[in-house]
């Protein structure tokens, strides 16, 4: 553990607590797209599944279980609790063209052939482009509210701080994960237009408006 | 095969 992966694991559970306490208290889960949560919950569900064969740390079980707990948590918000407020209108990314080529993908790109590791694999993936319906939603909509955009802004900080992680432990263990990084990259660079906005509007209290 | 990493990180 460095202080990179920790921070970054640190925005992640700060980003997922930020969202669950914006749809709680307001009741309402405008702005928020289902269909990035769904795939987040299939992401968790794929890569915590060894859960169940190896103990690494009671901070790694308790983060796991988290994020998956989580994500169901956000999913039942969405789609049964606060239903009549999710805005699906606007929500009309169609997953199966990123869950499809996520798992030919990691059928192609794995380092084994095993269950484990081509599910891993494929979570990699997938969560690399997971929050493009949310992205596109918020560009269908040209704006996000402010909680919104704060969410935004510590779930994609989570993977660049990531990126920090693996050239700290590629320097100082020699131990680098090319799939993670790739990926891990990809999914940094997807939030860089959103980065911008949120430092040039957000963080001087303006709302999140793209231009008409 | 690194198992470890994989397992340890989220």
């Amino acid at each position: 553990m460095n202080i990179f992966r920790l921070t970054g694991d640190l925005a992640h559970l700060l980003a997922i607590i930020i969202l669950l306490l914006k749809i709680w208290k307001t009741r309402s889960c405008a702005g928020i797209s289902g269909k990035s949560q769904i795939l987040f919950a299939i992401v968790y569900t794929t890569r915590y599944l060894d859960l169940v064969t190896t103990f690494v740390s009671a901070y790694n079980t308790l983060m796991k279980i988290f994020f998956l707990a989580s994500s169901y948590a956000t999913m039942y918000l969405i789609y049964i609790k606060f239903k009549a407020t999710y805005d699906h209108n606007h929500d009309t990314f169609r997953i199966e063209f990123l869950v499809a080529p996520a798992f030919v993908l990691a059928m192609l790109i794995t380092h084994a052939y095993t269950l484990l590791e081509v599910l891993w694999t494929f979570s990699i993936y997938l969560e690399s482009v997971a929050i493009l319906p949310q992205l596109f939603m918020v560009s269908k909509t040209g704006e996000a509210e402010s909680i919104t955009s704060h969410y935004l802004f510590a779930l994609g900080s989570y993977r660049a701080l990531y990126i920090l992680n693996w050239i700290y432990r590629y320097v100082m263990e020699n131990n680098y994960d090319l799939i993670a990084i790739v990926a891990g990259i990809v999914q940094t660079v997807l939030y860089c237009d959103f980065f911008y906005l949120y430092v040039t509007k957000v963080l001087k209290g303006k709302k999140l408006q793209l231009p008409a | 095969e690194d198992w470890g990493y994989k397992h340890d990180e989220l």
